[in-house]
């Protein structure tokens, strides 16, 4: 069945913040990473140190707040490591 | 605020910036100065300087470009990355990059160029990202930050400064001794164990002692103080100050003598002082106050005369009712009168004659005493 919008979204979503994570929060580029293990602690571990890095609630999901922030023109240089 | 891993940073004060290229989003004469004024920017409270060449390999080059462009951050189309900048460095490192993708504009209505370039070139310095949301050094760029009103957050300058420093002397001064001055004969002399200090007070992150016409210079990136005469940074400033008090969220230093006080901030006088103490609230039958400091957690600010202190409320601006109150109450082991006082790493340091009183202000009890100079490397 086609993907509803819904789900289309929640799956754009997805993408948005792992490339986010990937980026600017080291996380691995294991593009199943998301879609097999979404709930993978390393991803909620990662979706939370953004959320703290960024001053927003640690919620460890993909809230409003945070999809909001992360759609957000920024600077290409990543938030942690090197 | 937070550094580059291995904290990379230049050894030098002087550095050379290019224009590469241009976008055609501005006029190029616009282009220029938002670019200059962003460097002034960290210039104004650093030691660093900048001078621009128009060939050749400068420190920082400043170049716009569009998806891949010859390093491993490829551009992504409008909106998202803006830019980005490279820690200090030879080659490309320092260097400063701007997607054209982006609109470039000098107000607000697209991607304000003199704000994404002062954000980068805090890279370029060896600036990382800040986590405090009104730092320049956010990574999310706000379009709502009101130009007209632009400064560094006490974040930037702090980490700006734990790099390079502070300028005490601002880069358009005329040239201005920074070398320490030979201590002669009737200079009071650091190690002196009985030395006692007329004020202290911090400033941009270092630590400023008193005595008669001179200060010590107290930075924690070096053992050794600077020594200098008053008069060689602040030439309208009395000698043998009182007080003195830095309101960090002001960026400035109160000095205090008689019943008088300026304001400084950096090595520059602010207009319309000196003022009177008495407009600060302090009843008329205080002449002279002995010792100040201003607390930035709790936003007040403390005047210590002969054995008594009032509180002045940083955010209300005005002098707190119910004092004053006596010093040995809520001072308990420290002995008035006090000479000078500053708070650094969470205590409050009183000087009384050549003791020091490391207070702490949580616990309420004196928990070190030590000999005034103990900060002068001696």
């Amino acid at each position: 069945y086609p993907l509803d919008r819904a789900a289309r979204d929640k799956e754009d979503s997805m993408e948005l913040v792992q490339q986010y994570l990937e980026n600017y929060y080291n996380l691995a580029k294991d593009t199943k990473q998301f879609v097999r293990r979404k709930d993978s602690s390393p991803v909620v571990k990662k979706i939370q140190e953004m959320q703290k890095f960024l001053g927003l609630e640690v919620t460890g999901k993909l809230d409003s707040d945070t999809l909001e922030v992360i759609r957000k023109p920024r600077c290409g240089i990543p938030d942690v490591g090197s | 605020f937070s550094t580059f891993p291995g904290m990379p940073k230049w050894r030098k004060t002087h550095l050379t910036y290019r224009i590469v290229n241009y976008t055609k989003d501005l006029p190029r004469d616009a282009v220029d100065s938002a670019i200059e004024k962003a460097l002034t920017v960290w210039e104004e409270v650093t030691p660093l300087t900048f001078s621009r060449i128009y060939e050749g390999e400068a420190d920082i080059m400043i170049i716009f470009a569009v998806r891949e462009h010859g390093d491993f951050l490829p551009f992504d189309g409008p909106g998202k990355v803006l830019a980005h900048a490279y820690p200090p460095g030879s080659g490309f490192y320092g260097d400063a990059h701007f997607d054209d993708d982006e609109q470039w504009t000098k107000d607000t209505s697209g991607i304000n160029l003199f704000l994404v370039a002062a954000h980068e070139f805090g890279h370029s310095l060896g600036l990382q990202h800040s986590t405090e949301r009104e730092a320049l050094m956010y990574p999310v760029y706000d379009p709502l930050t009101d130009l007209t009103r632009f400064r560094l957050s006490q974040d930037d300058i702090n980490g700006i400064q734990f790099l390079y420093g502070s300028p005490l002397v601002s880069p358009n001064d005329p040239v201005v001794p920074t070398e320490s001055v030979p201590p002669e004969p009737g200079t009071p002399a650091a190690c002196d164990p009985a030395l006692s200090f007329d004020a202290i007070s911090t400033l941009r992150g270092e630590i400023l002692f008193f005595k008669g016409r001179h200060f010590w210079r107290k930075s924690f990136r070096t053992l050794e103080p600077e020594f200098h005469l008053i008069s060689s940074f602040w030439p309208s400033l009395p000698s043998g100050i009182d007080a003195a008090y830095e309101v960090t969220s002001k960026d400035t230093v109160f000095i205090f003598k008689g019943n008088q006080f300026w304001a400084i901030r950096g090595n520059e006088m602010q207009a319309g002082y000196p003022r009177g103490i008495h407009t600060l609230g302090l009843p008329s039958t205080v002449r002279k106050i002995d010792a100040a400091f201003s607390d930035k957690e709790k936003k007040k600010t403390y005047f210590f005369a002969e054995d008594k202190y009032w509180r002045f409320d940083e955010k209300r601006q005005s002098m707190e009712p119910g004092f004053p109150k006596q010093i040995v109450e809520d001072f308990p082991g420290v002995e008035p009168e006090v000479d000078a006082v500053f708070k650094v790493f969470g205590f409050y340091y009183f000087f009384s004659g050549s003791s020091q009183f490391e207070f702490d202000p949580n616990a309420k009890k004196v928990t070190h005493v030590l000999k005034s100079n103990s900060w002068l490397n001696c």
